[in-house]
């Protein structure tokens, strides 16, 4: 374990109770993508099978991370779907998850490291992870603007991925340690925020709220 | 550097 690795973790530990916060303090949903926290569930899931394969006794806090991201990202889907439905904003969260979830179990299947059932589920959520956000992103530009603790969220989800970028790094120079399928789509991932990074860092950090076109 | 199978990264 590295500081880039474990400040990469918090950040993403942050970014699930900061969404959760919000949703449950303001009872709402608007403005949060209920397709992408889905695809993000289907991540967890597909990626920490082996919690339901064999169960482990929780014996490290490995374990109890999955379980926390597992149970956190379910819970999230149903205050979205069900608890807050009437705030969920249907219209705006309008991009197709099909073309997202069947491009990466496509790439899964043929660009894989091992060609096996537990193999291609990892690799399918690495894939479906990088692409994850993209929902998100889409009904912000749909909307036209983000709330400022949606921003938080967005700027927590995105940073924890860039950390694992300088975790992969350090990993490489002083483990010798690579994970090509990781790697890469962690930088597409991260990429695919660096829009926001530039407005957050622009006027959220200045208390202004994040409006498009920009 | 090669190419680890196991996964040990959440």
């Amino acid at each position: 374990m590295n500081i880039f690795r474990l400040f990469g973790d918090l950040s993403h530990l942050a970014a699930i109770a900061i969404l959760l916060l919000k949703i449950w303090k303001t009872r709402s949903c608007a403005g949060v993508s209920g397709k992408t926290q889905l695809l993000f569930a289907v991540c967890f899931i597909t990626r920490y099978i082996d919690l339901f394969l064999h169960f482990v006794s929780l014996y490290n806090t490995e374990k109890v991370m999955k379980l926390i991201y597992i149970s956190a990202s379910v819970f999230t889907c149903y205050l979205i779907f069900f608890k807050f439905k009437a705030t969920y904003d249907g219209n705006h969260d309008s991009m197709r998850a099909e073309f997202l979830i069947v491009p990466a179990a496509g790439l899964a299947c043929l660009i894989n490291t091992k060609f096996d059932a537990i193999e291609i589920l990892w690799t399918f959520s690495i894939y479906l992870e990088a692409v994850a956000i993209l929902p998100q992103l889409f009904l912000i530009s749909k909307t036209g603007e983000a709330e400022t603790i949606t921003s938080h969220y967005l700027f927590a989800q995105g940073s924890y991925r860039a950390l694992y970028i300088l975790n992969w790094i350090y990993r490489y120079h002083y483990e010798s340690h690579v994970d090509t399928i990781a790697i890469v789509a962690g930088v597409v991932q991260t990429i695919l925020y660096c829009d926001f990074f530039y407005l957050y860092i622009t006027k959220v950090v200045k208390g202004q709220k994040i409006v498009l076109p920009a | 550097a090669s190419d680890n199978a196991v996964h040990d990264e959440l």
